[in-house]
């Protein structure tokens, strides 16, 4: 696969490891579930990405593609909410991710940029401190994807 | 060695990013 599709998302995996969440989080096809990034999410913000919320998130899906769409959808409309009602930012003119090929497909520049919404919540979240920090201790090289991809959130967000 | 030299500033290029990422004010304006 074309080494410059994936380098995003694999070192947003990496970050998203650090969250130490239940559900397996090690690969693209891993992820497709939305188990792991909804779990991630509710460490950001508990409030927000309540319980009630994370109970909706089916945790059973197997390779059913649908299961994962619904799962997907339920994340990036409560994310896409975030951003508006919380972090009170516009992120219309990002590109939003094809969640149907992730879930199908596994396709990881969609996948990439689903996990670059999800970055932009940690670093802009009430306990951003403690997430940032946490990137800092990331090898040179996934820092700088992050970095990388934090500033083309930022360069599309208005508030 | 010059790979040293590319290596701390692009060490000095994240700590700066990350550092005033950290200074910003968090969440909704107001």
């Amino acid at each position: 696969m074309d080494e410059n599709k994936t380098v995003l998302v694999e070192s947003l995996i990496i970050w998203l490891q650090t969250f130490n969440t239940s559900a397996p989080c090690r690969t693209v096809e891993e992820l497709t579930t939305g188990a792991a990034i909804s779990q991630a999410l509710h460490q950001i913000d508990p409030a927000w990405f309540s319980d009630g919320w994370l109970g909706r998130i089916k945790t059973d899906v197997d390779d059913n593609w649908r299961l994962k769409v619904s799962n997907l959808k339920k994340i990036l409309q409560m994310v896409v909410d975030y951003y508006n009602e919380v972090l009170a930012q516009e992120i219309s003119d990002f590109p939003m991710p094809d969640l149907a090929m992730v879930a199908e497909h596994s396709d990881p520049v969609e996948l990439g940029r689903l996990l670059q919404l999800i970055l932009g919540c940690a670093v802009k979240c009430e306990r951003k401190q403690e997430y940032i920090q946490i990137i800092m201790t990331l090898e040179e090289s996934v820092q700088h994807v992050v970095m990388t991809a934090i500033q083309e959130l930022m360069s599309k967000e208005t508030m | 060695d010059p790979n040293m030299k590319g290596g701390a500033a692009n060490e000095g290029v994240l700590a700066n990013f990350f550092n005033s990422l950290l200074s910003k004010k968090t969440g909704a304006p107001g």
